[in-house]
């Protein structure tokens, strides 16, 4: 892992001293390639890799620690700082209903993740309420519904035929009448470059004034995770990132992008696919996993 | 960016950062641009557009494949099993396979072999009544392995020339999920007769260093005959199938652009290249 192959590159630095720029040279390289096999973009890379180099240059290597353990120390503090120091929490309106509308590309898991936040909610106490407003792929009205019903979770929806604008609205009627406190509403998945998508995203957004827009991002998404965070948040300006399938080996490098490039925050993970599988999102635990 | 230059230490890093933002990976990317640097040195090139030329020419190498007989024989019949991890499209796909085959005057028969996700069986008879085919499916909950089992028997009584079966998204890291796979691929193996039985990973083109992983675990537990790359009519690149290729040898069959049953190409090495390096 990283710290094995910093111990190797300072194993041969005699001298107590500083660290040279030669020194730090060799360790960057090694803390660039992980962060590279870990799926980080490649310019936010650059830049953290400047930022360290920068601090660890000239570093006095102190008696307590070894050259290695300082550089990683180093490393370390940036990412945490980076990803987030403190865990953030989902954000409630002050008057109910809180309105949630998850977003994201095909396939990253936002039914799933509506039913699972849903559920959640419940079990803390609160009456949260579903809406289906994909009307695209077929059976996805169908596949939140058996999640709600399973579930027990009051759910509206309506014939794939509907416009989406006005299933959301219809469902916010339905769960107010229901008494519910969160209303969560579950989107296509869409192209960050298909304007006539995003443009229905954004006539929602107008309409019904979400109180959250969480993005709903795949675990092992690669580079391209920056152009679809910077699109969804020029058009949307998403509150925050739901990130799933961390239960795989993916390192998850995507989330220290989305998080540099377009700082919101991840509020929420998804290890698995059982109701229960949300978890709220540790940054220093993602820091680890996605050094290696 | 990649117009008329000098050949410098900007141009190298310029082509490292194109295939690394196409999720290439590292170590691909820099056993590249060593084989450009030795070609340019021993054939003292000296224009920029020629080193791009010859970056292409090593991409589409790496890409090419020399497809097996059994592609080649349009009267075999078929069964195509489809994998992969969760949301890469293979239900989606094997619509437009469908499609592909319908079209091509096929007789084809599709086994809805996801029991376990909710709405999975109803999205697959959706598309089956689109397209105007037959769909073999049981409850929800009961064991895959005996919709395999039954559809290929309903195929074989039939004489379906294709037999599609979508599986439920699983990732590599679950070991009895996969062995659940490879319990269905042996029983396609044992009951499929005459027909030629094909493995088709399907790989989501966001996807970035973790595509490898899923590709060596799907094909140690199955051995995979081929990917179809889904999601091209994104931004992302999927270059990640480069490094597969180049590691496991499991060639592209098909790319996926868009959400219809007619979003299906044929892989192309020289377009895909074209349009990676931009
Ligand atoms: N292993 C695992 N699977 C997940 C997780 N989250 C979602 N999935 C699975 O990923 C697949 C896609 O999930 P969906 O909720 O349908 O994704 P979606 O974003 O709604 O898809 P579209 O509506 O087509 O855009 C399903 O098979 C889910 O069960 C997770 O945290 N871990
Ligand atoms: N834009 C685009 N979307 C695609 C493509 N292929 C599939 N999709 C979409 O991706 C989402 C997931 O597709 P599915 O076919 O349900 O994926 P799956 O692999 O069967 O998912 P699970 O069964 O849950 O593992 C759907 O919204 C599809 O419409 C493609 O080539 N381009
Ligand atoms: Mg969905
Ligand atoms: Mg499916």
């Amino acid at each position: 892992n990283l710290s094995s192959k910093l111990q190797d590159i300072f194993a041969k630095l005699k001298s107590r001293g500083k660290l040279t720029e030669k020194d730090v040279d060799a360790a960057m390289r090694e803390v660039r390639l992980a962060l590279l096999e870990a799926d980080v973009n490649f310019k936010v890379v650059k830049d953290f890799i400047a930022k360290v180099r920068e601090r660890a240059v000239g570093v006095e290597v102190l008696e307590s620690l070894t050259p290695a353990q300082q550089v990683i120390k180093i490393v370390n503090e940036e990412l945490t700082r980076l990803m987030g120091s403190t865990e953030s929490k989902l954000s409630f309106a002050p008057r109910p209903p809180t309105i949630i509308m998850l977003v994201g590309l095909q396939g990253s898991g936002k039914t799933t993740a509506a039913a699972k936040l849903a559920y959640n909610l419940k079990t803390h106490g609160r009456r949260p309420f579903l809406i289906g407003a994909d009307v695209y792929r077929p059976a996805a009205i169908d596949q939140l519904k058996v999640l709600a019903n399973e579930n027990r979770i009051p759910f509206y929806s309506d014939d794939p035929t509907t416009p989406p604008l006005k299933i959301v609205k219809a469902g916010i009627k339905a769960a107010n009448q229901d008494g519910s406190d969160v209303i969560i509403i579950d989107t296509a998945g869409r192209l960050h470059v298909d304007a006539e998508m995003m443009g229905e995203l954004e006539e929602i957004k107008s309409e019904v004034r979400p109180h959250q827009i969480l993005l709903v991002v795949d675990a092992m998404t690669g580079q391209d995770a920056v152009n679809v965070a910077q699109e969804f948040r020029n058009r949307l300006d998403f509150d925050g990132v739901i990130m799933t399938k961390l239960d795989g080996d993916a390192r998850g490098g995507a989330a220290l992008s989305i998080k540099a490039v377009t700082e919101r925050p991840i509020k929420l993970v998804s290890v698995g696919e059982k109701i229960d599988s949300l978890e709220p999102f540790h940054p220093d635990r993602m820091a680890s996993r996605i050094l290696g | 960016l990649l117009s008329i230059r000098k050949i410098d230490e900007e141009l190298w890093d310029d082509i490292e950062a194109i295939l690394i933002q196409a999720d290439i990976g590292i170590q691909s990317t820099m056993r590249i641009i060593d084989n450009l640097k030795d070609r340019v040195a021993m054939q003292k090139i000296n224009e920029s557009e020629q080193v791009i030329e010859l970056l292409k020419e090593e991409l589409v190498d790496i890409l090419r494949f020399e497809s097996p007989q059994t592609l080649h024989d349009t009267t075999a019949r078929r069964v195509i099993l489809v994998v992969g991890v969760n949301g890469t499209g293979k239900t989606t796909t094997i619509a437009k396979l469908a499609r592909r085959y319908v079209n091509a005057g096929k007789s084809v028969l599709l086994a809805a072999a996801d029991t376990f996700r909710a709405a999975a069986i109803e999205q697959l008879d959706i598309w089956a009544k689109r397209l105007n085919v037959d769909i073999i499916k049981h409850e929800r909950g009961s064991d895959p392995a005996a919709v395999v089992y039954d559809a290929i028997h309903a195929a074989n009584a039939r004489k379906t020339d294709i037999l599609l079966i979508d599986t439920a998204g699983r990732l590599h890291t679950y070991v009895n999920l996969m062995e659940e796979l490879k319990k269905i691929k042996r029983i396609a193996d044992r009951e499929k007769g005459n027909a030629q039985l094909e493995t088709l990973l399907v790989i989501d083109a966001t996807t970035g260093q973790n595509g490898i992983a899923q590709a060596r675990l799907f094909d140690e537990a199955l051995k995979v005959d081929g990917i179809i790359l889904t999601k091209l009519d994104g931004t992302a690149k999927g270059g990640i199938v480069l490094a597969i290729q180049d590691e496991l040898k499991i060639p592209v069959r098909y790319v996926g652009v868009g959400e219809g049953m007619e979003d299906l190409h044929e892989f192309n090495p020289k377009e895909f290249v074209e349009a990676l390096v931009g």
